[in-house]
Order: C-alpha cells, then structure tokens, then sequence
C-alpha cells in the first residue's frame, strides 16, 4: 500500500503516533511506550480500484476489472479502508492495580488499499 | 471517480485538511477512546498510588524475560510498541495480582487478591499460578542437605461462609527461592461467579518452623518478595469466533 506523504490524492495509510507520556497516559500504560494510531485516507479511482496491491484484496482487484471491462461499465463507489492490521501488546494496571498483559488483534494499521 | 463523501474515510479526509488542528483533537480522542474499547475499558483506570516498583519487577522478570530500562520502564520483547505480525486471532491476558491484607484478613497465614476488573469480565481461565517466596533462616546446625517442608494453601470458594479447598505440595529448597502453586481450579470458580472476584487464601506450612523455613506472605518492608498470582486467560468468547480458512 502507499504511505501518505503528501504527493497525490491516492489512497494511503497516515502514520499517527500517539506518545502515551505526552497525553498522561504512562501512569497507567506500562508498556508500550505509545500507539501506531494509523489510520487510512484518499482517494480510489476506478484505475486504482482494479490494480492488484492498491486494491483491499486480490479478489476486488479482479471484481473491479470485470466491472470495468464489462460490457456496460459501471461507475465504481470504491473506498480506501485498512487491508493489512498487526496485533499489539500492551501491560497496563487495571483499577485493582492488577497488571494485565494482553495481546489486542488487529490493533494497528500496515497497509491500506481500495475496496 | 468516487463521488466525494462516498465513503467515511474520504469525507474525514477532506474536512481534516480544513480545520487540521481541531481535527487532529478529535482524532486523538477517537484514538483514546478506540484503545479504550479494545481493552474493554469504560475509561482509562485511576491509578492513584503506584504498584510499588520492586514488587512489579520481581512479578515481571517472573512472568517474562522482561528488562528494566534506565528510564525505570519495564521493557518487554514484544512489548516496545512495534507491530507485531498478526498471528494472535484470539485476545489472551495475563493478570499478575498482587496479594492484599484489609481488617477482614486477620490471621498472619492469610491474605487475599482482587482479581476483578472492568476489562477481564468476560475472560475464560486457562492457568492461575501463585508466586509464593519461601526464605530460609540460618540452620542452626551445619548441614547442607535440602530442607523438606509441606506447604498447605487453603482457598475459599466465592461467597461468605462458603468452604474452603486445599492445594497441598512438598517442598524442597536448597536457597530462598519463588515456589508456584497451581490455583487454576480457585480463579476459574471465582471468575465464573462474575460480580467482585476476591480470591482469599489460607497459606500454612508443616515443618517450616522446625526447618528454619519462613513463607513470606505480606511484609510491608519487604515488597520485592510480595506474593502475586498470574492468571492467564482468553477472551470467553473466542471459542464461537468463525476461523478463517
């Protein structure tokens, strides 16, 4: 997927890091030291939609090249969501000054495509 | 080309170009806020007197290999803040509980942990272990032989008055040391009961006196050697979770 620096209007994944120190939030949060808080943005032309690697999945790439090679093409309503999430561990007190440690799925957004 | 406001993303998108310092307000809050629904947590807990250090670390270097950084956070491998891939499909907690006194727990063999929490209500046990740290006294004679004791911890199932059931094991130590006791079978009654999960626990011991063996419970000057108990759990409804194929 493409990283959003600013040089075009295409769907992309803005970096958003969040520092837990800088909000307050290191009290409670012991490990990480922060979010990957990323989150996607842009646009998906109908060119885009049906390009393997910026298409969410291999299987709308081609839905989205039969509709535009179709015999009456239709207009495509595309979006650009998170197609690649990893987990994260966070260790934290919970209010009983437990500590708990637990791995969230899908916490963070890697890649980001056209559905 | 995607009409504008197609879709959620695109129309924050445009709108965040306009007004990008209030925006990114909202979009740090929606983050906090999404954190907070992940951990299953109404708002962020109130942490009002910290966990005291030594006692964490100890608990912490038990439960993983886990480093003290200079900057006195606790640094744990795959806990530095890097995306992890995302092999994990099912979300899986460890709790490490510390043990506690109050005016109800009187006796010296006693104490109790608080393992409730707003964000381990629906959670299924899978292990419970209790740390307990036995140091030994100097022998008063010179043998160096291993000193053999057995160690009796009584837990009580949820409610008043309810009965109580013994993990019974024998000890041998050579050093002071941290012993487990499983008590996955005590947790599991008490996380299954819902409401306040306290866990009260009865720790006695045959032969400790006669072998110079001390279990130490609560000592306030010593917390490194705190008792704590780890439960390891998984999300309760992970099991109807479809797989992908």
């Amino acid at each position: 997927g493409l990283e959003c620096d600013g040089s075009s209007d295409l769907c992309c994944r803005q970096q958003f890091y969040i520092d837990f120190r800088l909000i307050g939030w290191n009290d409670w949060i012991i490990a990480p030291s922060g979010y990957f808080g990323n989150y996607c943005e842009g646009d998906c032309p109908p060119y885009m939609a049906g390009v393997p690697g910026s298409a969410s999945s291999f299987h709308t790439a081609v839905v989205n090249q039969y509709r535009m090679r179709g015999k009456s093409p239709v207009s495509m309503n595309s979006c650009c969501i998170p197609t690649k999430l990893s987990t994260m561990s966070m260790l934290y007190f919970d209010d009983e000054y437990n500590i708990v440690k637990r791995d969230v799925p899908n916490m963070i957004v890697d890649e980001c495509g056209c559905a | 080309e995607a009409p504008r406001g197609a879709c959620a993303s695109c129309a924050a998108a445009r709108s965040e170009d306009a007004e990008s310092g209030r925006v990114d307000g909202d979009l740090l809050e929606a983050v906090k806020r999404h954190i907070l629904t992940r951990l299953q947590l109404r708002e962020r807990p109130n942490i009002t007197h910290p966990v005291p250090k030594a006692a964490m670390v100890t608990a912490l270097r038990k439960l993983h290999a886990g480093k003290l950084r200079e900057d006195g956070r606790v640094e744990i491998p795959d806990l530095d803040g890097h995306p992890m891939s995302n092999e994990v499909l099912e979300e899986s907690s460890e709790i490490i509980s510390f043990a506690e006194k109050d005016d109800l727990v009187t006796s010296k063999s006693s104490l109790f942990f608080l393992i409730s929490s707003e964000g381990n209500q629906n959670l299924r046990v899978i292990q419970a272990t209790l740390w307990l740290y036995f140091k030994l006294l100097p022998s008063p004679t010179e043998e160096r032989g291993k000193r053999k004791v057995t160690t009796k911890v009584y837990y009580q199932e949820p409610g008043l008055g309810s009965k109580w059931n013994l993990v019974e094991k024998r000890v041998e130590l050579r050093r002071s040391g941290w012993h487990t006791f499983t008590l996955t079978e005590a947790v599991r009654l008490v996380f299954e009961k819902g409401g306040d999960r306290r866990q009260n626990l009865d720790v006695r011991c045959d032969g400790c006196e006669a072998e110079g063996v001390v279990p130490v419970l609560l000592n306030l000057n010593d917390d490194s050697h705190r008792p704590f108990l780890v439960v390891r759990a998984r999300q309760a409804d992970a099991k109807h979770r479809i797989r992908k194929r």
